[in-house]
């Protein structure tokens, strides 16, 4: 599932 | 992950590959804020706490462990390195970084989506990225005469941003409930910083000239 927040991001 | 945040983690990668080159083969951090680099370190060891607690990818355990090593380097080089530290321009780097730390602590204590102990560091460490590059822009305008390898630090860090723009504008239109404000506005005012050192890097490279700053 995708994570919709910006915490996957460096 | 699409091609926004990749190109953006990317010449964010080179930016720091190219600084940490420059100081380990030539033995020289002219021209290298250590204000600033000591406000990266900051920064990453902050956000970087969830390593601890999330899994995301190995992609990105990778890169959040380069990142740290990479800046704590580069905080180590300038202080203790015994050549590379005699050539750190001490009196022209004179920006008081912790005028930067305290409100922006102030400002994550204040606005946050959640008020835990990780979270608040997480968003402390947003806010305090976008202005970590003061003290280098500073500097860069106090000596004004940049080697190439400083300008193309700074362009690098200023093309992650832009890319990373990019990448937030592509997950809105292609990811629901893609909404971060805060992550946003953070973005957009670092993003901002870089405006005018953009505008003469792209002048002196147009007429093929050594990059100057003006007073």
């Amino acid at each position: 599932p995708k994570d919709h927040s910006t915490k996957d991001e460096l | 992950m699409n091609i926004f945040r990749l190109a953006g983690d990317m010449t964010h990668l080179a930016s720091v590959l190219v600084l940490l080159l420059k100081i380990h083969t030539i033995k020289s951090c002219a021209g290298v804020s250590l204000k600033t680099q000591e406000l990266y370190a900051i920064v990453f060891a902050t956000r970087y706490l969830d390593i601890f607690t999330s899994f995301y990818s190995i992609y990105n355990t990778l890169m959040k462990l380069i990142f740290l090593g990479s800046s704590f380097s580069i905080v180590w080089y300038m202080r203790y390195h015994k050549t590379v530290r005699r050539t750190y321009d001490r009196e022209q780097d004179t920006f008081r970084h912790w005028f930067l730390v305290l409100p922006c602590l102030l400002l994550a204590l204040l606005i946050h989506e959640k008020f835990t102990f990780l979270e608040v560091l997480w968003t402390f460490s947003l806010y305090l990225e976008a202005v970590a590059i003061l003290p280098q822009l500073v500097l860069l305008q106090r000596t004004r005469n940049i080697d190439n390898l400083t300008g193309q630090y700074v362009f690098l860090l200023g093309g992650y941003r832009g890319f990373y723009i990019l990448n937030w504008i592509y997950r809105y239109l292609t990811e629901p409930h893609f909404v971060h404000w805060i992550t946003w506005i953070a973005g957009l005012v670092q993003t901002l910083l870089y405006a005018d050192f953009f505008y003469y890097y792209f002048q002196s490279w147009k007429n093929n000239k050594k990059l100057q700053l003006p007073a």
